[in-house]
């Protein structure tokens, strides 16, 4: 574990409760994907699944547990509390279009073609598309709730994080997974006009919105 | 290089 990591991972943690905490306060998912909060409950769930198998720490058997019981609860509130509010006409991004070509890609670049290994390299390859329909839907709505910008914010920070955390282990540790790496890059730089748009507005305390 | 089959990261 290094530092970069661990922030890594709190930046996450962050995001994903700042979400669950905004659709539960304001009682409303609008300008929330339902499709993308899917993925990351796939995401987590196939990535996961060595959760009883596969002791690593406390530490990280915990946060893995939180990781999926958080997205569960989340994708409860969009779909069933909230449904009302969830906004769908807005949230109309194909997920198969991310599913199939992943799953598909999956099975031929891993590093070892078992069935967890295959899940695991779905989860990340899923991953690092999962973000494009709450994109999507904020490029189609225009605009996005300051707390949703902070929750992108805190979710785009968390990867750029592993991919300098990536980079130290190599230098001390010898370990790079170039899988994850790749996916890793891919996730991070689909944030960057985000991230533009976040430092030059939401820091100045503007509300996010895109030049319609 | 090590490539860890065990996952160690979230």
């Amino acid at each position: 574990m290094n530092i970069f990591r661990l922030v890594g991972d709190l930046s996450h943690l962050l995001a994903i409760l700042l979400l669950l905490w905004k659709i539960w306060k304001t009682r409303s998912c609008a300008g929330v994907s339902g499709k993308s909060q899917i993925m990351f409950g796939l995401v987590y769930i196939t990535r996961y699944l060595d959760l009883f198998t596969n002791f690593i720490s406390i530490y990280n058997t915990t946060m893995k547990a939180i990781f999926i019981a958080v997205a569960i609860a989340t994708i409860y509130l969009i779909y069933f509390k909230f449904k009302a509010t969830y906004d769908s006409n807005h949230d109309t991004f194909r997920m198969e279009f991310l599913i199939v070509p992943v799953g598909g890609l999956a099975f031929l670049v891993n590093h070892d073609f078992t069935a967890l290994e295959i899940l695991w390299t779905f989860s990340i390859y899923l991953e690092s598309v999962a973000i494009l329909p709450q994109l999507f839907m904020i490029s189609k709505t225009g605009e996005a709730e300051t707390i949703t910008s902070h929750y992108l914010f805190a979710l785009g920070s968390y990867r750029a994080l592993y991919i300098v955390n990536w980079v130290y282990r190599y230098y001390f540790e010898g370990f790079f997974d170039l899988i994850a790496i790749v996916a890793g890059c891919v996730q991070t730089i689909l944030y960057c006009d985000f991230f533009y748009l976040y430092v030059t507005k939401v820091m100045h305390g503007k509300k996010l919105s895109l030049p319609a | 290089t090590l490539q860890d089959m065990d996952h160690d990261e979230l």
